[in-house]
């Protein structure tokens, strides 16, 4: 039976992106367009859960609104796109 | 569709765009022409023009720039964020900005236009056979002076049709070498170059020297790339090297491997291992022309559409015929209505595809004189007196609702319905008799239509043909110093804003009387118009300051949204 191949990930000198996990790249995808946002009223601060930003994501771009980090979801994220967040702050 | 918070939208239909710079992965030509072709997407559903400027402040400008390109909102590198823009308003509202760590093409791989060769400037045609072999890049088979070279047809040997590709020893773009080629090697702070380099810059642009020495001559020029370059990476653009090792395999095309975004790459030396000089392989790019429709559109206000076939979606794809989509019209409609009436024809700007100094001069700057309009309103007193070759007007005023140019003795009107050129000119004195030939400013006040005509320290006011005055601009509450009403502005109703040097008063066209507590400094209220204005009015809901051939328009928020030439946008020339 043979093993799977493993890939070797490198840092490559001058690469903007750096390799990062699904769930950095989520975190980071719902911050930078809005989904995902630090609501500030009356000095009360309040995080908006991830499954429901996920879920906010994934009605914006016409996908299953399941809440989780699915493939599809991760794929659309990984897709190229407009630097304008989807969600005003 | 959805538009911003607030409904942010431009308050004139004649939008402006510049271009700040340019990508080195197309030419000039078609960069320009993929924007004006992502302009025309808005302009053929709306009643909104786009004209382009060549210097000054323009409503959207338009710019390059990689990673951190100085908004606060960085880009990241190939892929991934491509393009932003920023809703209407001043500064940087309305600006769009385009990720040039991305590959830009028109959609489907390189867009080489040719320059030189005997195909008139046409695209290469990829693939194209040569001697007998398929070549789907540019090629230096077949010259000795190094210079790649494409057919422009599918069979060089049964067309013989060629052009030279960009190349950075055909010419260079941006700098101040008037595009000149590149010199290699060249040498910078003592060093010696044999290539482009990105070395003595901060925003990642590869450049070179057009004389042999950049210490001394200080000559420059930015490379374009070649359609072999690699993007991105650490090797300012060089192309693949095949066969190269990495972690000790060799490839003998460009991989994925050792990257977890699934990016195809190759090394540019023989040894990634030993050199680790890599970049990303070239690819379909993406289309300049679909990304500036859909940030055009967030510069005229619209935000996201959740609708996937829509332009304004946030997802790129590629499309070969594109469509406006019906969503994205809507959205457009409802900010700025629809088109009506014939295709508008704004002045276009001839720049030339040469090189990018060489078009940077405003278009408006020095166009055809147009024939003055033929005119069945009185006749003009003197056809050789021509307002288009007017350099300054003593004043100017809205009466009737038609633009008044008053200049020595004579007046010229324009429509503000249509785009025909000045009527003219007509004699002040046979219209207005009790009037002087000099004019220094008036203005009709809405409520009664009555005319205000102030020529040095005297005032007239006409009722249809009967006239009062001359009185002394002394008897208004104005200050015996001022030697002349420069502007005026309408502020509401009865009130009326007049201009002299550095100040202006708030006159109560009622009472006949300047109001308490003025004057006040125009900077202090009117900020970034300029100071010494010669003729100040209201058309059209904006504050037009004009100096000389300029004029510096306000909206009715105070911000100067616009500046242009009184003879081509007020004149219509």
């Amino acid at each position: 039976r043979s093993l799977p191949l493993k890939s070797v990930y490198v840092t490559f000198p001058g690469d903007v992106i750096k390799n990062m996990t699904d769930t950095e790249l989520a975190e980071s995808y719902l911050k930078r367009f809005g989904y995902m946002d630090t609501l500030k009223r009356s000095g009360f601060q309040s995080m908006v859960s991830t499954s429901k930003a996920v879920k906010r994501m994934q009605r914006q771009m016409g996908l299953e609104e399941t809440g989780e980090l699915d493939q599809s979801t991760l794929a659309a994220m990984k897709k190229p796109r407009c630097g304008v967040p989807d969600v005003a702050n | 569709y959805k538009t911003f918070d607030g409904d942010l939208k431009w308050d004139h239909n004649d939008v402006t765009y510049r271009v700040l710079n340019y990508s080195p992965d197309m030419e000039i030509a078609l960069i320009d022409d993929a924007f004006a072709r992502a302009f025309k997407v808005w302009s053929d559903v709306t009643p909104l023009t786009f004209r382009r400027l060549f210097d000054g402040t323009a409503d959207i400008m338009i710019s390059f720039g990689k990673a951190d390109h100085g908004d606060g909102y960085p880009f990241d590198g190939k892929d991934g964020l491509l393009a932003h823009a920023f809703p209407p308003g001043a500064g940087v509202q309305g600006d769009a900005h385009f990720d040039d760590d991305e590959y830009w093409t028109l959609g489907k791989g390189p867009a080489v236009k040719t320059r030189y060769g005997n195909a008139d400037g046409a695209m290469c045609h990829f693939p194209f056979t040569f001697e007998g072999k398929s070549y789907t890049t540019c090629t230096t088979e077949g010259r000795q002076d190094n210079l790649p070279w494409c057919a422009t047809t599918a069979d060089y040997g049964r067309d013989k049709k060629f052009g030279f590709c960009p190349s950075e020893l055909l010419y260079t773009f941006g700098g101040n070498a008037d595009g000149a080629e590149c010199v290699f090697p060249f040498v910078f702070l003592g060093k010696e170059y044999d290539s482009c380099t990105t070395e003595g810059r901060s925003d990642g642009y590869r450049w070179c020297a057009t004389t042999s020495n950049f210490d001394t001559d200080k000559k420059f020029g930015f490379c374009p790339s070649r359609d072999t370059t690699t993007i991105g990476g650490n090797s300012d653009g060089d192309p693949c090297r095949f066969p190269f090792v990495f972690l000790g395999k060799q490839y003998d095309a460009c991989t994925s491997e050792g990257r977890g975004d699934g990016k195809l790459w190759c090394a540019t030396t023989d040894n990634y291992d030993d050199d680790k000089k890599w970049g990303f392989c070239p690819d379909q790019g993406y289309s300049l022309f679909l990304v500036a429709a859909h940030e055009f559109g967030h510069a005229l206000g619209l935000d996201h559409s959740n609708i996937r076939e829509a332009l304004m979606f946030p997802m790129y794809s590629y499309v070969e015929d594109f469509h406006l989509h019906e969503d994205d019209i809507e959205g457009i409609q409802y900010l700025y209505g629809g088109r009506t009436g014939p295709v508008p024809t704004p002045p276009q700007p001839n720049p030339t595809t040469d090189i990018y100094p060489t078009i940077d001069e405003n278009v408006t700057d020095d166009p055809e004189p147009t024939e003055p309009t033929p005119t069945t309103t009185p006749q003009p007193v003197d056809p050789t007196k021509d307002a288009c070759k007017m350099t300054k007007f003593d004043t100017i005023t809205v009466i009737q609702g038609e633009l008044h140019f008053f200049k020595d003795g004579n007046y010229w009107k324009t429509s503000s319905t249509s785009d025909a050129g000045p009527k003219g000119p007509f004699s002040v004195s046979q219209k207005w008799p009790a009037l002087p030939a000099v004019i220094d400013s008036a203005f009709e006040d809405v409520l009664t239509k009555k005319l205000y005509f102030f020529s040095g320290t005297r005032f007239w006011v006409y009722t249809g043909q009967s006239v009062l005055g001359p009185r002394s601009i002394e008897k208004l509450g104005l200050p015996s110093n001022i030697q002349k009403v420069e502007g005026a502005l309408q502020r509401g109703k009865g009130k009326v804003l007049l201009f002299s040097g550095e100040n202006f008063w708030r006159l109560d066209v009622k009472a006949q009387k300047i109001d308490r507590g003025y004057p006040r400094f125009t900077d202090a209220v009117f900020g970034g118009v300029p100071n010494d204005a010669h003729d100040v009015f209201q058309y059209k809901g904006h504050f037009y300051f004009c100096r000389d051939r300029f004029y510096w328009r306000m909206n009715s928020r105070r911000q100067v949204d616009r500046v242009g030439y009184v003879k081509y946008d007020l004149l219509k020339c």
